[in-house]
């Protein structure tokens, strides 16, 4: 049975796409089976995989069609995607008068789940009802952090968030873990950051760090992950190395 | 009588808060008087200036406070701060309940209006009901735009949403200009990004760029605009730059 996990934090611009495709892709280079499902209406993770199509998301979660129907490959074996458009921006408030609002994403992808070991939820920076709803259909949430100050502050809010799921609609949802992103040595913040991150939460932070690396931020304009963009870049290397280290993590 | 500007970009991380805190305070050292306005539950423009108090925006968005009692000053003379906490996240849900949901922004600052020359509100990464609400009592929009990819892909949508707010709430909204934001010379992407948007938005976007600067990043873990961190550095040129630009166009 697949595994769901949102990718999510209310912060913007912290890693949460740059981590769904990277660490998908090099799980499906393990040969796993994975998927990605972009719950932002920005279409990041789409667009970051090259796979912008019609129906999408927003198509599924309003019953006009089946998830299993709108799924397309990735430019890497293994890694699917189920990519959104900008309406899906409408679909907050069509879901807020739905009977059971929260359950929507749990629903539409329950036919999908079977079919893949791993299904990452790629989740918009806000803790609205399409993260809600994310959160409510994910086994474990995974919360990267980037080194910076802002991003810090935003972590309790969050955490408080995922109880209240925990109480409410998900009593079995789970933190996967913590990933510290965009960490650049030349700078003493993220020596700080890191060290607050550890002692806060020792048992959850991954080890692997991934570095602040240009080319990370370059490969989505080819719409391709970074392992087919510059394999051997320390971007490609970390993701490789956290791919390894959750599965380490998942197994256990 | 003050000129209301809302801060606003969908994609996260892009330096919105870095933006309305550091143009404010240069506009304040400049000898004018500023107010920012928190709209972000997050919270980030309150503590990158050190200011967070109770009662905050959310208790004058539901009519418990006048807005004029819950301001507070920042460490900047001349520039003063209404501050939000993480209670603001709750409000979508009250505003899409009263009769005029788009307009209870522009009705609760209308008496600070008069009080500055000008008024920023910060706004969260997303199209929602705070940041219609905060279009809708806006004057101009200043956008900024990140130099890389993904940044760029929200713009279309970002537009939009503006011409529709033109159309419903607020037909003499303008947009002040687009600002290139952390603009790191070593990258080419940056180059790109910077030729595409002069490209497609030539008379709307400042000649001023904002270097990546960690300075910038550095500021707010003290909870002073980067004038009082570190007045010589890159970072604090170019807001003074992009704050005499500012005051240029928008006397012309
Ligand atoms: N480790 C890294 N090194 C350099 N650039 C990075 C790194 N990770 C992400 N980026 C870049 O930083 C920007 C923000 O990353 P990304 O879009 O993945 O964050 P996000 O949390 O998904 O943003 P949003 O909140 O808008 O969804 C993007 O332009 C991305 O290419
Ligand atoms: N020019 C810059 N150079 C270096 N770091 C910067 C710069 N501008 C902003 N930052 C840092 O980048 C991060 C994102 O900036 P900021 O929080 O201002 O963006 P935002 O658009 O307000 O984010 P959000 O979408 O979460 O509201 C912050 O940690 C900030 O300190
Ligand atoms: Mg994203
Ligand atoms: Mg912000």
């Amino acid at each position: 049975m697949g595994r769901v996990i949102a990718i999510t934090n209310q912060k913007g611009g912290v890693g949460k796409t740059t981590t769904a495709i990277n660490l998908a892709a090099a799980l499906a280079l393990f040969k796993k089976n994975v998927l990605i499902i972009d719950c932002d209406p920005q279409g990041n993770a789409s667009s970051g995989l090259g796979v912008r199509v019609n129906p999408s998301f927003y198509d599924v979660l309003t019953g006009k069609v089946s998830a299993l129907e709108v799924i397309k490959s990735s430019p890497i074996e293994g890694l699917d995607c189920l990519c959104s458009q900008p309406d899906l921006s409408g679909i907050e408030v069509e879901l807020a008068s739905m009977p059971k609002k929260e359950h929507q994403i749990k629903s539409c992808i329950a036919t999908l789940v079977p079919k893949y070991d791993y299904i990452f939820l790629d989740c918009p920076p806000s803790l609205g009802l399409l993260t809600i709803n994310a959160l409510t259909a994910a086994d474990s949430v995974l919360i990267p952090i980037q080194c910076e100050y802002y991003a810090l502050e935003g972590l309790a809010q969050l955490l408080k968030t995922i109880k209240l799921i925990k109480q409410r609609t998900n009593p079995l949802l789970k933190i996967e873990g913590f990933v510290l992103t965009m960490f650049d040595r030349r700078n003493s913040l993220s020596f700080q950051i890191e060290k607050e991150v550890r002692r806060h939460f020792e048992n959850y932070t991954y080890k692997t760090i991934i570095p602040r690396n240009v080319r990370l931020s370059e490969a989505p304009s080819y719409g391709i992950p970074i392992f087919l963009y510059d394999e051997k870049c320390k971007g490609a290397q970390s993701y490789r190395n956290l791919a390894l280290e959750f599965l380490k993590k998942v197994r256990s």
